[in-house]
C-alpha cells in the first residue's frame, strides 16, 4: 500500500476527488495554506495498492491544472512621504505537488 | 519511530486521544472530510516507537465503531415536471482507516 | 526526496514558514491542535532533497522555540458543596516535534 499526499488547488479539489471514486479509489481532503502565497489550498489523502500509482497520477494530472495567480505584493517598510505603486506580480503556481510514500501497515478497522 | 495515520469519525477522535495520552502515547489532530460523504471527520498523528504498533491499534480498535451513516442522495439533473423521491442511503463507515509509516528521523526541538 | 512533517506552535509557524522561502524550500500549512492541551497549533508540510535535511531541521531549531504553557486544569466530577480551587499548571511545551519521511516517487504537476 502507498500513500499519496497531494497538495492542489482548492477549485480542482472537489473534480479530482469525485475523479478518483469513480476509480474505486478512496481520499480524505484537509484544509491547507501554501507558504509562499498563503492563499488556501487542499491536501489530499489517497490510500491505494501499490500497482494503483500510476492510474492516480494520471487522475491528477487530468484534474489539476497550473494557473497563473495574480497577487499583490507587501508594501516594504517605508519612509513618511515615500509613496509605494504595487504592481500586481504574476506567479505561476503549478496543478499539484505530489509525495509517494510506502505504508508499512494498513488496517481498516 | 513510526508515524500512524488515522481517518476516525469526529465522534471518536476525543475519547481515542485521551485513551492515546493515558497510555503514554502523544497525539496530533487535524479537521479533515471524507471524499465520498464529503463529511468532517478526523485524521489523528501518532508518532511512536516501532514497538508500540500493536498497542496503538488495539487502542484505535477499543476507541473507533464503525456505524451506519445515513445520507440523501443528490437529486440527479432532471427534466421539467419529473419527480424525484429521494430514499435516504445507507452507508456503512468503518470504525478507522489506518496507514503506519516508516519515520527516517525523529527530532524534538 | 523527503517529507518533513514538523508539528510547531501557532506562533512560530509563521516565521518559520518564510525562514525556509528565504533558504528556498518550500513548504505547505495545516491547521491543528494537540492531544495533551487541545490547543490549536499548525503542523507544516516540507517536501526536499535527501541532502537538505539537516539545512531543514536547522531552520526549524532557529525559528521554533519552547515555552512553559500555563493551563488550568479540569474540574474533576465532584459532589455538591464540594470545593475545587485550580492551580494552574505549568506545561513545558518543545518548540517542535519533527518527522522526516522517506518519499518513494516525487512528481509537480
Ligand atoms: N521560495 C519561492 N520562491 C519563488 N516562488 C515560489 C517559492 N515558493 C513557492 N513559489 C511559487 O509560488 C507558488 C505557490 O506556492 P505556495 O507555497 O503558496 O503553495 C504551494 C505549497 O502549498 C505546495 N508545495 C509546493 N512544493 C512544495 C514542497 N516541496 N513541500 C511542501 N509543499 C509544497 O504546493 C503549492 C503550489 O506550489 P507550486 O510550486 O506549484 O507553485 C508555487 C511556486 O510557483
Ligand atoms: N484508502 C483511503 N485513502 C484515504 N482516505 C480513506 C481511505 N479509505 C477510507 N478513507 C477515509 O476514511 C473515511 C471512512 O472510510 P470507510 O471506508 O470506513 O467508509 C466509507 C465507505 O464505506 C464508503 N465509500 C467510500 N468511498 C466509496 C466508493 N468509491 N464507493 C462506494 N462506497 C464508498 O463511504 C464511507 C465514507 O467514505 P468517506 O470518503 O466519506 O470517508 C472516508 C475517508 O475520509
Ligand atoms: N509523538 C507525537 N506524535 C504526534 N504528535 C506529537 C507527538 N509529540 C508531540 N506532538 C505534538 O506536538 C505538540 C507539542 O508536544 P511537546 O511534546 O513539545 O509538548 C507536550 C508535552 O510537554 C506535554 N504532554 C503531551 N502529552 C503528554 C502526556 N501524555 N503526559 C504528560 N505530558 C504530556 O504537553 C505538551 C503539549 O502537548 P499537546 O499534545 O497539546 O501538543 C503536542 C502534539 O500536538
Amino acid at each position: 500500500v502507498k500513500l499519496v499526499v497531494a497538495v492542489v488547488h482548492n477549485e480542482d479539489a472537489g473534480a479530482l476527488v469525485d475523479a478518483l471514486l469513480e476509480r474505486e479509489h478512496r481520499a480524505t481532503r484537509l484544509h491547507s495554506s501554501g507558504g509562499f502565497l498563503k492563499q488556501s489550498n487542499a491536501t489530499v489523502l489517497v490510500g491505494i495498492d501499490d500497482d494503483k500509482v500510476e492510474d492516480v497520477l494520471e487522475i491528477i494530472r487530468a484534474n489539476c491544472t497550473s494557473r497563473t495567480q495574480v497577487v499583490n505584493p507587501m508594501p516594504p517598510i517605508m519612509e513618511p512621504g515615500e509613496f509605494f505603486m504595487p504592481y500586481p506580480l504574476e506567479v505561476e503556481v503549478g496543478g499539484a505537488t505530489v509525495f509517494v510514500v510506502a505504508v508499512e501497515r494498513f488496517e481498516r478497522i
